[in-house]
């Protein structure tokens, strides 16, 4: 989903 | 995962790496900013507070464990370790790291892309992160002779934001509605502090000189 999108990165 | 985007981690790993060898072997942090390392145990620590409720990958995860493990004991040997402790420059690390924090917290609770806890704290480690290296830099111009370990450690560091930066624009056009003004221009912030050290960094290198800021 989208929320996911940018916590995917560190 | 794109290519930019795992250069990017892999480059701010060495950069721990780095700083974790010049501390465990060398057993010195002279030239290193412990205002910067507290902040960066800050940034890590509001910004991974979704790393048991929010799974990604294994990758993620144990990255963030190492970022938090590393960062901390960092901070902990330069504040504690018996011999460490000894070479850490007080009297030149002296940039009020406090004042970085509160404005930032503010920032963050005023622009965010959701009012909750964990968005604003998410949000206030990326203002926050995009400022923490301003007293290594700072404390780098007053260095006389910087070592070659921190030297590379700050040059890797900025090589991280400069490759997030190209992740981006990759994930901007190979992703659907990929649009995320706050990383953006944070992380284009603190990619911008790096520039100048990037000059001088590259005029050492290419002279073969040792480096040295200009106050």
């Amino acid at each position: 989903p989208l929320e996911q999108q940018i916590h995917d990165e560190l | 995962m794109n290519i930019f985007r795992l250069a990017g981690d892999m480059t701010h790993l060495f950069s721990v790496l780095v700083l974790l060898l010049k501390i465990h072997t060398i057993k010195s942090c002279a030239g290193v900013s412990l205002k910067t390392q507290e902040l960066y145990a800050l940034v890590f620590a509001a910004r991974y507070l979704d790393i048991f409720t929010n799974y990604i990958s294994l990758y993620n995860t144990v990255m963030k464990l190492i970022f938090l493990g590393s960062s901390f004991s960092i901070v902990w040997y330069m504040r504690y370790h018996k011999i460490v402790r000894r070479s850490y420059d007080k009297d030149q690390d002296t940039f009020r790291h406090y004042f970085l924090i509160l404005p930032c917290l503010l920032l963050a609770l005023l622009i965010n892309e959701k009012f909750t806890f964990k968005e604003v704290m998410w949000t206030f480690s990326l203002y926050l992160e995009a400022v923490a290296i301003l007293p290594q830099l700072v404390l780098l111009q007053r260095t006389r002779n910087i070592d070659n370990l921190t030297g590379q450690y700050v040059f890797l560091l900025g090589a991280y934001r400069a490759l997030y930066i190209l992740n981006w624009v990759y994930r901007y056009f190979t992703e659907p509605h990929f649009v995320h003004w706050i990383t953006w221009v944070s992380g284009l912030v603190q990619t911008l502090l790096y520039a100048d050290f990037f000059y001088y960094y590259f005029q050492s290198w290419k002279n073969n000189q040792k480096l040295h800021l200009p106050a």
